[in-house]
Parts: structure tokens; C-alpha cells; sequence
């Protein structure tokens, strides 16, 4: 066996140049770097493969592995751009862009939008929106009667889909984000801006300069 | 009041959306 230096390390499968996921991203080469470091750490949880799986991704969302949750199911079939179950490297630093303070808010809302679209159609129907609420209700202390959940349901939805067929579209779904911008507010993650001091090691052995 | 409540928001609240979770150490 050869050297296991850090260079080795990093051929994983999935890995990804930092200087092109910067140019593709709103990342530094910088930042990239430290996100790697992130990445191994969640990717060595459970199995050691240099891949997320989605146990990996619950454990470090819940710390509980098999803490089944809906949106966590949905964040990560979207970071899994390839389908495969797993996230792999490029996938994560990619995703996590549009998690960005620098990104523009049309790609967080665009995130938002095919994240609540459950079933893939283009649109978010009632009944996805009702199945979330439900989702919801259930992951908290919070207890709502139906005849609650419904009022509440119907209300955003006749206020969400002006054009009144029974679907949210994309131009309605920006148009209600711009009525609700709170609710875009976990669509940023500020800390990304520092994630060079939370992972500073690979910023120190890194070999390649910022432009920025 | 619930009733008043927007459900995107009440969604928005939930755990499995907050990533920061996944800068904790």
C-alpha cells in the first residue's frame, strides 16, 4: 500500500474538483475545501464509503439514523441529483449552494417550489400541501383538529393559487413567496458564509489559491 | 390563533429542513 496522504483521500467516488464545483457555485475554492472536510465527516457516520447515505443524512439532521421525517426525505432526494441513494460530493456542494447567502433568491425559491411539489407533477396541489401539514403536525408537539388543519389549508391555498385551478404553479409560487418572504428564511444558511473557520484544517493544506 | 396560521409557514418550521444541523459538531 502506497501513502495514505490526503491527496489519496480524496478519490472518492463522486469526488469533484474544488475549483470546478467554485466556478459552478456560489463556493469559494476556499469554501469547497472546508465542505469536503464537512462532507467526510457525514459521510463516515455509518458506513465509511465517502457517500451520504440517507441514514447518514437523518443521523446528522435528528442524531437518530432512523428518524423518518418527510422533509428530510425530500432535502435529500433532491441533494441525490443522480437518483441513486446516496449523495455523493459534487452533489452535496452543488445542493448546499442554493443554501448560499450569495445565491440568488429566484434558485432558492425554484428549491423551495419542487420541494414541497411532492409528486413531481409542476405543480403543489392541495393535497400535497394538506399531506405536509399532517407531516408536520406529526413531528411536533403541535395538535390540531382536522376541521383546523383544513381551514388552514384552504386559506393559504385560495390565497397561494390566484389563478383559482385548484394547483400552485411556479409564477403563483413566486408571487405568494413575495407576499411571505419569511418564508424563505430557512433557505439560507448563514453560516456557509463561515464554513472556512468551522473546517479551517483542509484551508490550510490546501493547494489551490482563491480568485476571490 | 391556528386557524389564522399560513401552512407553508407552519412547514417551514419543520426540523428536517433545518441543514444547520448539519454544521453542528
Amino acid at each position: 500500500m502506497g501513502c495514505f496522504c490526503s491527496k489519496h483521500s480524496r478519490q472518492t467516488p463522486g469526488y469533484e474538483e474544488p475549483t470546478i464545483l467554485a466556478s459552478e457555485t456560489s463556493f469559494t475554492v476556499s469554501e469547497v475545501e472546508a465542505l469536503y472536510e464537512l462532507f467526510k465527516k457525514l459521510s463516515s457516520s455509518i458506513i465509511d464509503d465517502g457517500l451520504i447515505h440517507k441514514e447518514e443524512f437523518q443521523f446528522a439532521l435528528f442524531r437518530n439514523s432512523n428518524k423518518r421525517n418527510l422533509f428530510a426525505d425530500r432535502i435529500f432526494d433532491l441533494f441525490d441529483v443522480k437518483r441513486n441513494g446516496v449523495i455523493e460530493f459534487g452533489e452535496f456542494v452543488r445542493s448546499l449552494s442554493v443554501f448560499h447567502p450569495n445565491t440568488p433568491q429566484s434558485d432558492k425559491i425554484a428549491f423551495a417550489f419542487r420541494l414541497y411539489d411532492l409528486r413531481y407533477t409542476g405543480y403543489i396541489e392541495r393535497e400535497e400541501l394538506k399531506e405536509m401539514v399532517l407531516a408536520l403536525l406529526n413531528e411536533s408537539d403541535l395538535i390540531l383538529s382536522d376541521d383546523v388543519v383544513e381551514t388552514i389549508v384552504d386559506k393559504t391555498f385560495i390565497d397561494a393559487d390566484s389563478k383559482g385551478d385548484g394547483k400552485i404553479d411556479m409564477e403563483e409560487w413566486k408571487e405568494f413567496v413575495a407576499r411571505n418572504p419569511s418564508l424563505m428564511k430557512n433557505m439560507t444558511l448563514p453560516y456557509l458564509k463561515d464554513i472556512t473557520l468551522a473546517f479551517p484544517s483542509f484551508v490550510v493544506n490546501s493547494e489551490v489559491e482563491d480568485s476571490e | 390563533k391556528p386557524a389564522a396560521m399560513n401552512a407553508f409557514e407552519l412547514i417551514s418550521t419543520s426540523q428536517g429542513l433545518n441543514l444547520s444541523s448539519l454544521f453542528e459538531k
